[in-house]
């Protein structure tokens, strides 16, 4: 599963 | 958010206004590839799904709303308002060729098999790849317009500033994501070539025009 802080990038 | 990755967005930020600016003041879009800015468009759409379900920061979904929102402007502009400036005969680059086995690609190798996340996967696989028809299209007419060098090389240095930020959270945040990070590395590699003629010839006042 992808980890969430990377989610915060663009 | 470091420095590499605030320097990155800035530099995206840049490449797209500058786009739109030279399109918009000289009411053309010669030597732009339409094929690499649907790309771009298919890009951030199926990246920033998350925009309705997710909420991040407001810089995120500001961010996010004006990648959006630039990409399909710059594709109206291209295929509609200035169709008749556009390149058509040199940018024919085939985009399927890049579109289906990214999305194989995304299938196969993912982080999680969910709709979303395989989309996510997919954005990220297809970014690194959407500039080929650009490069293409300049390779083919032998020379690209000061501006349209601007525009390549912060769009360029924007995954190079990435993968700074990479660099940086694995050491300092124990973090990473290898999906990213390889993608990131081939996007960026595919400019390093442009980055020598711009470095060695735009920079110095000259045009950038290929060797014959």
């Amino acid at each position: 599963k992808r980890d969430t802080r990377s989610k915060d990038e663009l | 958010m470091n420095i590499f990755r605030l320097l990155g967005d800035l530099s995206h930020l840049l490449a797209i206004i500058i786009l739109l600016l030279k399109i918009w003041k000289t009411r053309s879009c010669a030597g732009i590839s339409g094929k690499s800015q649907i790309l771009f468009a298919i890009v951030y759409t199926t990246r920033y799904l998350d925009l309705v379900n997710t909420y991040i920061s407001a810089y995120n979904t500001f961010m996010k709303i004006i990648f959006l929102s630039a990409s399909y402007t710059t594709v109206y502009l291209m295929y509609m308002k200035f169709k008749a400036t556009y390149d058509h005969n040199h940018d024919t680059f085939r985009i399927e060729f890049l579109v289906l086995p990214t999305f194989v690609l995304a299938l196969l190798i993912n982080h999680e098999p969910s709709v979303v996340e395989v989309l996510w996967t997919f954005s990220i696989y297809l970014e690194s790849l959407a500039i080929l028809p650009q490069l293409f299209l300049v390779s083919k007419t032998g020379e690209a317009e000061s501006i349209t060098s601007h525009y390549l090389f912060a769009l360029g240095s924007y995954r190079g500033l990435y993968l700074l930020n990479w660099v940086y959270r694995y050491y300092a945040e124990d973090h990473y994501d290898l999906i990213a990070i390889v993608a990131g590395l081939v996007q960026t590699v595919l400019y390093c070539d442009f980055f020598y003629l711009y470095i060695t010839k735009v920079l110095k006042g000259k045009k950038l025009q290929l060797p014959a």
